[in-house]
């Protein structure tokens, strides 16, 4: 694991 | 019945240079509101949101809402094709397939179509909520793009540390180690740049803030984030759009990277900071 987080973390769909 | 028409081509063909390499396939949405778009990259780590309004457009008219899935290295392929000083006219039936790009001479005596295939894009949209960023910076498009190249010939990610008086960028890789500090500045004022290696020390430039490169910094609490270079390389691909870059940041949250499109809209980058195990 790099640290690197998805965008996912963070918004929600919609 | 969906048609566009933007006098000053140029912007439309740097809007898609600064995104294709960064997303391969995108809906855009075509609205009474305007031209827009929002795409992730394959890693889904980073996300361009992009908005021309209608108002922005010379010409503009969408009876309903229409999207149109594009491939966007063959979009920039079509656009390549139009001259900087050409006016661009986009043009897509309600249920066709395809969307025509019209490109005119000032003259008006070279009138050119091309034809593109639409394609049906599963995509996922993310909702980005408005959010009060803790921190805010503005500076020449120029020199965070140069900040952000320089930097990448050192280390793989940059942390990026906001104080109510400067913002700093540094890095670190095998060869050594960099600091940028970007001193919050008015007109006249001084800028210092520092770069520090292994090999030779400290050197500390100043240049004169002749080009423009003020820094603003609108801050209600310190931040210090940590991104991968090769987006934010990515991202500054978009340069050209504006003189200025605004960065938004926030604890625990995705900077915002825009570029503002003169009297038409925004291309936004959302990239996703790197976390402490």
């Amino acid at each position: 694991f790099d640290g690197q987080v998805g965008l996912a973390n963070f918004y929600a769909p919609g | 019945m969906f048609e566009a028409r933007i006098l000053q081509g140029s912007i439309l063909k740097k809007v898609l240079e600064s995104i294709k390499d960064l997303v391969t396939d995108a809906n855009f949405e075509c609205t009474a509101n305007g031209f827009a778009l929002q795409a992730m990259d394959s890693s889904h780590v980073s996300l361009v949101a992009l908005m021309l309004r209608s108002t922005g457009f010379d010409h503009y008219r969408c009876d309903r809402d229409v999207t149109m899935g594009m491939n966007l290295l063959n979009m920039s392929k079509m656009l390549k094709c139009a001259d900087n000083d050409d006016t661009i006219t986009m043009k897509a039936d309600d249920a066709g397939d395809v969307v025509t790009f019209m490109f005119e001479n000032p003259k008006a005596d070279k009138i050119s179509d091309f034809q593109m295939k639409l394609m049906d894009i599963d995509t996922e949209h993310l909702g980005i909520p408005d959010t009060e960023y803790e921190a805010t910076v503005k500076m020449s498009s120029n020199e965070f793009q140069r900040i952000c190249r320089d930097l990448s010939s050192i280390g793989d990610t940059v942390t990026i540390a906001v104080t109510k008086d400067s913002v700093k960028f540094t890095t670190s890789g095998d060869i050594g180690e960099a600091n940028i500090t970007c001193r919050r500045t008015s007109d006249g004022d001084m800028k210092e740049e520092k770069v520090k290696t292994e090999e030779d020390g400290e050197k500390v430039h100043n240049t004169k803030s002749s080009e423009g490169q003020n820094v603003d910094i609108d801050l209600q609490e310190p931040v210090t984030l940590t991104f991968a270079l090769r987006y934010l390389n990515s991202f500054c691909k978009a340069t050209s759009l504006c003189e200025n870059v605004r960065l938004q940041l926030s604890k625990e949250l995705p900077v915002v990277v825009q570029y503002l499109i003169e009297d038409m809209g925004y291309v936004r980058f959302y990239l996703a900071p790197k976390i402490e195990e």
